[in-house]
């Protein structure tokens, strides 16, 4: 494991801390789209199907049940705390579930690796994953004040995603036949769709502002 | 081209 991807995962762990901490401790979950973090759930529930059946190391299996337990926690937060569920901003957070879902799923079945059902749910969970922020970005252009906290989140997602990248081109030196096409060319996408939030999240950085993205 | 790598990563 080379340096990009433990920091990409240390990311990725550290943008659910900062999610939890703002549910958990400030009790608001104000600017968080539910509907990205059920499509990270079903992400998560679809890819991690070989955590009993594929072992990995033990670092990989610890990393899967903290990704399944603080997904499914957090949409249960979002959805039933009696206090943090009535911060959802349930009427701006609109988008589709299945307009994600059925495209994705649909590409798994077209380009995979293997027709098995385990391979099938995987690659469906690579494409999900590409496309699950899609309601969050669409949540934050309609936010008028987006906190510290939230604006953090989607820039620590958007880092991790940036750190696969640098990790797979060093995989791709590094290792002698090493290549993953379905996983890259998705973790492109993935990463493409922070590039606007980027923008802004850096441009309001420097110029000392609190974080706008324009509508 | 076929993916050579079994999944090993998150």
């Amino acid at each position: 494991m080379n340096i990009f991807r433990l920091c990409g995962d240390m990311t990725h762990l550290l943008s659910v801390v900062v999610l939890l901490l703002k549910i958990h401790t400030i009790k608001s979950c104000a600017g968080i789209s539910l509907k990205t973090q059920e499509l990270y759930a079903l992400v998560f529930a679809t890819r991690y199907l070989d955590i009993f059946t594929h072992h990995v190391s033990l670092y990989n299996t610890v990393m899967k049940i903290i990704f399944l337990g603080t997904s499914f926690t957090i949409v249960w937060y979002m959805r039933h705390h009696k206090v943090v569920r009535q911060t959802y901003d349930k009427e701006q957070d609109t988008f589709k579930h299945y307009m994600l879902i059925i495209p994705c799923f649909a590409l798994a079945l077209l380009i995979k690796t293997k027709f098995t059902p385990l391979e099938v749910l995987w690659t469906f969970s690579i494409y999900l994953e590409a496309v699950a922020i899609f309601p969050q970005l669409v949540l934050l252009q309609r936010t008028k004040n987006i906190d510290n906290l939230t604006g953090n989140y989607v820039f620590l997602l958007g880092a991790y995603r940036g750190l696969y990248l640098l990790n797979w081109i060093v995989r791709y030196f590094t290792e002698k036949g090493y290549r993953q096409w379905i996983t890259w060319i998705s973790g492109i996408v993935q990463t493409a769709l922070y590039a606007d939030f980027f923008y802004y999240y850096i441009k309001c950085w420097r110029n000392n502002e609190k974080l706008h993205l324009p509508s | 081209t076929e993916d050579t790598k079994e999944h090993d990563e998150l």
